[in-house]
């Protein structure tokens, strides 16, 4: 397996919890 | 038709006059008018009572009203100011404006701060770091095993806790922030930047009363 290069808070912004983006295409 | 017994219009609680919402955040007024033309769509999706409940803040995010999520949850908790269990429009445009393209960086900063600082203690502590980790694999396909994950902590302690306390204040996150700046990414909607043109109605409406259609 490949070494996991981000760190913590990369990995968390990945979140679609935090993609507020979605709330426009409604 | 709706809820409104005349045709005076009744505004919902929590509505503020777009005027002072434009006065005391990044948008101007007819950007405000448009948010509003959102925040009914949002409003209304579950209970049609001109309230953000958390159902419907779930359903705008993610298509469905049931899909619990960690971070969805603070962002709900952190745009509901006045702490009562729902998003009201004036607390809508508020907690947005900081997402605004041109919105202080520092605003940002601290926004994503208090997102991550869980347990609301001035620190974002190692544990809750972790507790966001288990939560995004848990909702994505990445699978990593525990000793990944204690070795991703680790790295990113070394480099944020320069106080070597094991957790981080706000100046340990602003230098973090800076040195990484895609970590800020989520924190920009450039969706802001043309609302108006997203959500036009309002303007169709605005030309209806100048009488000059």
């Amino acid at each position: 397996s490949k070494p996991v290069t981000m760190n913590a808070f990369e990995l968390i912004s990945l979140s679609s919890g935090l993609n507020l983006s979605s709330l426009f295409e409604t | 038709m709706g809820c409104f017994h005349s045709k005076k219009n009744k505004v919902p609680p929590g509505y503020e006059d777009p005027s002072i919402l434009a006065s005391e955040t990044t948008f101007s007024v007819s950007e405000v008018e448009a948010l509003y033309e959102l925040f009914k769509k949002i409003s209304s999706s579950v209970v049609n009572d001109g309230l953000i409940h958390k159902e419907e803040f779930q359903l705008a995010l993610f298509k469905n009203r049931k899909r619990e999520n960690l971070f969805a949850d603070r962002v709900f908790d952190l745009f509901d100011l006045k702490q009562n269990g729902v998003i009201d429009f004036s607390e809508f445009v508020r907690s947005l404006s900081v997402f605004h393209p041109n919105a202080p960086l520092e605003d940002k900063i601290v926004f994503a701060f208090r997102l991550y600082d869980l347990r609301q203690t001035g620190y974002i502590e190692r544990e809750e770091v972790k507790q966001m980790v288990v939560a995004l694999l848990s909702e994505s396909d990445m699978k990593l095993s525990d000793e990944v994950i204690e070795s991703i902590l680790d790295k990113t302690f070394v480099e944020a806790d320069t106080k070597h306390d094991g957790r981080i204040d706000l100046d340990e996150w602003k230098s973090l922030v800076l040195r990484h700046p895609s970590l800020m990414k989520n924190m920009t909607l450039p969706y802001l930047k043309d609302i108006t043109t997203t959500f036009p109605s309002f303007i169709f409406h605005s030309e209806l009363d100048d009488g000059s259609a």
